[in-house]
């Protein structure tokens, strides 16, 4: 049995993709087998392992021809981990979806195609409520929400927390939450104090203990295709994504 | 005559909301009249100045519907400074406005019908290269291109350049680059350093010559409802973004 987990939230810039290769990363050498799906036209996951996005090989073919081959899996810099990797022609997958039967269904039939063997399939979603983040949210049993520790931040958590709600309610009645993290976290700002303060007496359990700290370190690690445990395993940010995929792990215990 | 400047980048998170306040705010207490547009379906702008959106006078009526209506433009707590707001309808917008005709130029009608009067209008555009971005590069004499000073941030302007390019040569001959903004700069890390290298060394006059520094007085402001040069005009943003106002009312001064 595994479990598929949407990275989602359509603030921009809050540690989505990062969260993705690194949580995926942190899994992987820990023993499972991961997949990582990357359906942002953005393609940051797959250029932050160091794989150039390439037009053929995309996830791009499989959700609009809907044909879907083993091709579409490929190596990363970890064992264990795997990537289909996004592609600059997702940006018209939405418009070309829109038509198509069963619009928001392409992505869960790509991943029960593709998933036999791996234990996590996570899937890094771009930074929009549009169909491609619908997709995400309806082939997914989760959801991970990274939220950075400020304002805009935090005011667009109700909107996907309606979102989420909106898709249980009509093509995936299972998707829970796995857990609000917190990312960015700078300890000395009174904002991020703050925000964190509200988010854990609202929303309890639904947040995980783990909070991920600034640290240069995980944006320069993309730049070298590296997930951060290779680039700098002693960093603030590989400790924290490592207490986060053991925090994850101990969670699916408890299911 | 007056200017439309379209404030876009596709990555997310990058200080577009941040700039269009702080820069509308700053050529509106300089004596200019400002409008400023929110085409995103967060609703940032919005919210940043205190306004709580409305779904009756929001643009997501005259964009689909096209009736245009001076109801539309609120005050801000700036002087000089109005808002035309966005609301969470505009999800939906993306995929309504796909069908209608002149789909592109929607937003273009809408300014023109409500722009008398204003020297600059600034329009703050999603994390997206979707229609309502297209209609904020097909309805802007110029883009600003807030660009954080990271490796997926410099990933991304490659495919923001082809698409103004591909705007110009279709739908809006005239649009131009106003400039590339280096946004939340942080001296002390190489891997801004070498960003902003890199940029200058290939884009040489399109970037501008203020550098916005990170700075939390920043992401504060917006939870008061307010421009940062009201929050704190003490502080290096404010200054920063006052800085950016003179530069690019000098700019004008050329053309
Ligand atoms: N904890 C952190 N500390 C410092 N920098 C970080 C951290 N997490 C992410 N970053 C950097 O911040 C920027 C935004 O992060 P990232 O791209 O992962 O966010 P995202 O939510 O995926 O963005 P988008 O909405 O564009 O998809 C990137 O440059 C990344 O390298
Ligand atoms: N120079 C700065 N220093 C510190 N914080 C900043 C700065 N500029 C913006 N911020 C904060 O960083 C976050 C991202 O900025 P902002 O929301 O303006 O980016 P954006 O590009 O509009 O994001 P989106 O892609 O979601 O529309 C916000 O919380 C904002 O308050
Ligand atoms: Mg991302
Ligand atoms: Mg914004």
């Amino acid at each position: 049995m595994n479990k598929t987990i949407a990275v989602s939230n359509q603030k921009g810039g809050v540690g989505k993709t990062t969260t993705a290769i690194n949580l995926g990363a942190c899994l992987a050498m820990a023993g499972k087998k991961i997949l990582l799906v990357d359906i942002d036209p953005q393609a940051n996951t797959t250029s932050g392992l160091g794989h150039q996005p390439d037009a053929d090989t995309s996830i791009y073919n499989a959700l609009i021809n809907q044909n879907i081959d083993n091709g579409l899996v490929c190596k990363t810099p970890v064992d264990s981990l795997f990537l289909i990797p996004a592609d600059i022609n997702l940006i018209g997958a939405e418009l070309e979806l829109i038509a198509g039967e069963g619009r928001e269904l392409r992505l869960k039939r790509i991943i029960k195609h593709l998933s036999d063997g791996f234990d996590f399939i996570i899937i890094d979603c771009p930074p929009s409520l549009g169909l491609l983040t619908l997709n995400g949210l309806v082939a997914a049993d989760s959801v991970i929400i990274p939220l950075q520790t400020e304002y805009y931040a935090l005011e667009g958590l109700k909107l996907l927390m309606n979102t989420i709600e909106r898709v249980r309610d009509s093509a995936n009645p299972s998707l829970e939450i796995e857990g609000i993290l917190f990312t960015m976290y700078d300890s000395r700002t009174t904002l991020a104090n703050q925000v964190v303060y509200e988010v854990r007496k609202h929303f309890k359990d639904d947040v995980f203990k783990t909070v991920i700290p600034r640290n240069v370190r995980l944006a320069e690690s993309p730049s070298h295709g590296l997930p951060i445990q290779m680039y700098d395993p002693k960093s603030k940010g590989s400790e924290a994504y490592i207490e986060l995929a053991r925090e994850l792990i101990r969670r699916q215990g408890g299911n």
